[in-house]
């Protein structure tokens, strides 16, 4: 494993602690999409069916079990312990969603390796997992303001995103290594991405260095 | 016999 795959799963794994961590201190899930982390507890399931096919390693393994059980877990925290369901805020989190499924699966019905179940459900979590975001940033964008929190948790998703390209071209030279619908799908999230970036830079840290005296 | 992607990535 290469530094700059390392460098991003850590940052995934750090987007998910800063979540929970945050959520538990607050006992509070106010400004996260239930929908995004539903969508999130999709994309784990159907990509690591092949915990039961094939071991690639004890880091592999682990880290796959933890991404499962972590995305159940706040799903869990949003909707039963910390439950959003009084605060009006939760009608914020009103993106299609069926959209985002149906696209996802119709892609990887078109685009995949090989024309069988799992497959074809590694396909779609790739596709599912590019636009899993959005729920998230729809709801930030409508609130205009956000938290620290969510800020910090998708700036940590966006740097997991941004480490894998440089991942991908090195193994791409170092081990002839390259996985074209992971990298695509990849990229399309990586700009998902930098364009809230962008628009979150512009809307809320410009707008807010303007207002100081 | 067809070239299988390595998945070992996250």
């Amino acid at each position: 494993m290469n530094i700059f795959r390392i460098l991003g799963d850590l940052s995934h794994l750090t987007s998910i602690i800063i979540l929970l961590h945050t959520i538990n201190t607050n006992k509070s899930t106010t400004g996260i999409s239930l929908k995004t982390q539903i969508l999130y507890v999709i994309v784990f399931i159907t990509r690591y069916l092949d915990l039961f096919t094939k071991f690639i390693s004890v880091y592999n393994t682990l880290m796959k079990i933890f991404f499962i059980i972590s995305s159940v877990y706040i799903v869990y925290l949003i909707q039963y312990k910390y439950s959003q369901k009084h605060m009006v805020k939760q009608d914020l989190d009103n993106f299609k969603v069926e959209y985002l499924l149906a696209g996802s699966l119709l892609a990887s019905l078109i685009f995949n390796y090989k024309f069988t179940p799992l497959e074809i459900l590694w396909s779609f979590s790739l596709w599912l997992e590019s636009v899993a975001i959005l729920p998230q940033l729809m709801m930030l964008t409508r609130t205009g303001e956000a938290d620290m929190l969510t800020t910090n948790y998708i700036f940590c998703l966006g740097l997991y995103r941004a480490f894998y390209i440089p991942n991908w071209f090195y193994r791409y030279f170092a081990e002839g290594h390259f996985d074209k619908l992971a990298v695509f799908t990849g990229l399309i999230q990586t700009l998902l991405y930098s364009d809230f970036f962008y628009i979150y830079y512009k809307n809320v840290i410009q707008a807010r260095s303007s207002k100081l005296p | 016999k067809e070239e299988r992607v390595k998945k070992d990535e996250l």
